[in-house]
């Protein structure tokens, strides 16, 4: 990487989208150039807000060819797709688009949130690296714009200006990774995505899927870099979307992108102020009803008129007996309802309105034996179903040969 | 199916110029009396984009290096300024 110091002086930078390509929409727009600067804060103490007149830090524009006082020209299609100038006063900062290229959201022609990213990190005070992963190589590469694009040498280059986020407390705190199989392990939230289910942890999270043997370990932060950790609550609805939960707010993604707009305050899908966040939510997909569990108490969110369900909230306990007090997470696979609380796990018929199975949480990763082994495991469903049922059938087994060995000796001892 | 890139050196030698004017402050003098000098410039030049982009430094213009150069890129210049 390259760069030049000082940089910004200050962390709290403005930008203003001069103008919009009449190629997107101006939610698309402005979500790629969101999304575009959120990628170099989420590694710095930098911040970013936008403003819609004056002078901002950092003024964007898409242009053609010779524009303005700008000292750099635009050459038509292909070619030179943008550039930017490191910070400074009148054009530093600033960053243009050449408006004869063609710009997407995806990956049909060039993607606006990649461009923006590089652009921005020399706006940030960047040049280029000639690391060919690096998000700074000067060529356009064109890659899943779902994914966090910053390389190791991208982020070492904008701390070397601006240092690492800053520590949330004074006190500094090792970041935990947490074990698989850890027989301890509680999760903070769990949901399916398509044909996965997720499992939040801290920072992390885990990914399991339905037809193939294989998990995975990841940060929250590669999938979605603007996302809280410790997130408390999450499901997936009929619309084949994510809701994400933390506090009193909600963030709702699509595949790997977080929709603009949020977070949205959890007031905004029914719930009273005095409910200050969610335990644990899932939605029955037969009914397309969501259960949203706050403490002891339980709501009910149609999915289709997108409101609360009179008559609630209802105690966890008489609606789903045998639940009982809190629920720490939960998700729906195949019928049933799976609830998480501390180190336990309930399967729920929720047609029968029972208990069906309790396991360990962790019966979806294959732990082999010892149960705290982090790494070694392998998935797959028939196997994680039986696996709880199979210990417990060994187990039994052991206790039963002790037992009659123990009568025996205790009557040949008399 | 794109059309087959056109390698004849001489044929593609103003789009190379034209880069390394643009991205590498390559500055050739017009003057039919500086030939030579013109052509060890654009030489080293070229030499100092193919280290850039780990490519083999050569000093001509081979496919690896035109492929770089065709390729839509940003805007600033990689070295000066």
């Amino acid at each position: 990487y390259g760069y030049t110091l000082p940089g910004w002086r200050r962390h709290n930078l403005t930008y203003r989208i001069v103008n919009y390509t009449p190629d997107m929409s101006r939610a698309d727009v402005d979500e790629a150039i969101r999304n575009g600067l959120e990628v170099w804060s989420t590694v710095t103490p930098l911040t970013f807000t936008k403003t819609s007149r004056g002078i901002a830090d950092i003024m964007i524009a898409f242009r053609t060819r010779v524009h303005g006082r700008c000292p750099r020209y635009f050459d038509g299609p292909l070619g030179v797709l943008g550039h930017a100038f490191p910070p400074g006063l009148g054009l530093g900062g600033d960053t243009h688009f050449d408006e004869d290229e063609n710009w997407t959201k995806d990956g049909a022609g060039f993607n606006l949130f990649l461009v923006a990213a590089h652009e921005f990190g020399h706006a940030l005070g960047l040049s280029h690296s000639n690391d060919q992963t690096a998000l700074m190589f000067p060529n356009y590469v064109s890659l899943d714009p779902n994914k966090y694009p910053l390389s190791q040498d991208d982020i070492n280059g904008i701390q070397s200006i601006y240092g690492s986020l800053p520590k949330a407390s004074a006190k500094p705190k090792e970041p935990t990774v947490p074990h698989a199989c850890d027989p301890d392990l509680t999760f903070d939230a769990i949901t399916t995505l398509r044909r996965e289910v997720m499992f939040f942890k801290g920072r992390h999270v885990w990914r399991i899927y339905y037809d193939i043997t294989d998990v995975e370990f990841e940060l929250i932060s590669s999938f979605w870099p603007s996302l809280p950790m410790d997130i408390q609550a999450a499901y997936e609805n009929p619309k084949d979307k994510i809701l994400v939960f933390k506090d009193d707010n909600f963030w709702m993604i699509r595949g790997y992108a977080v929709l603009p707009d949020y977070p949205k305050p959890i007031h905004t899908l029914g719930f009273p102020r005095h409910v200050k966040k969610i335990d644990a939510a899932v939605c029955d997909h037969s009914i397309r009803k969501t259960y949203f569990f706050v403490g002891i108490w339980c709501w009910r969110f149609d999915e289709v008129t997108q409101t609360m369900d009179k008559g609630y909230p209802r105690r966890v306990v008489k609606y789903f007996p045998g639940i009982g007090l809190r629920v720490d997470a939960a998700f729906q696979h195949k019928g049933f309802f799976y609830f998480f609380r501390g180190s336990k796990q309930f399967e729920y018929d929720p047609k029968a309105r029972n208990i069906t199975r309790m396991m360990k949480t962790n019966t979806w990763f294959q732990c082999k034996e010892p149960l705290n082994s982090s790494s070694d495991f392998s998935v797959s469903e028939e196997e994680v179903h039986s696996g709880g049922v199979a210990m417990f059938y060994h187990k039994n087994v052991n206790l039963l040969i002790f037992s009659i060995v123990h009568v025996l000796k205790i009557t040949y001892s008399y | 199916f794109p059309t087959a890139r056109n390698m004849d050196p001489e044929e593609n030698m103003p789009l190379a110029q034209a880069y390394l004017s643009q991205f590498y402050s390559l500055e050739i003098e017009g003057s039919h009396l500086v030939q030579s000098k013109n052509r060890s410039l654009l030489d080293s030049k070229m030499r100092e984009m193919q280290a850039f982009f780990g490519l083999t430094v050569t000093g001509q213009l081979d496919s690896n290096t035109l492929a770089i150069m065709t390729t839509p890129r940003c805007g600033v210049p990689d070295v000066g300024q």
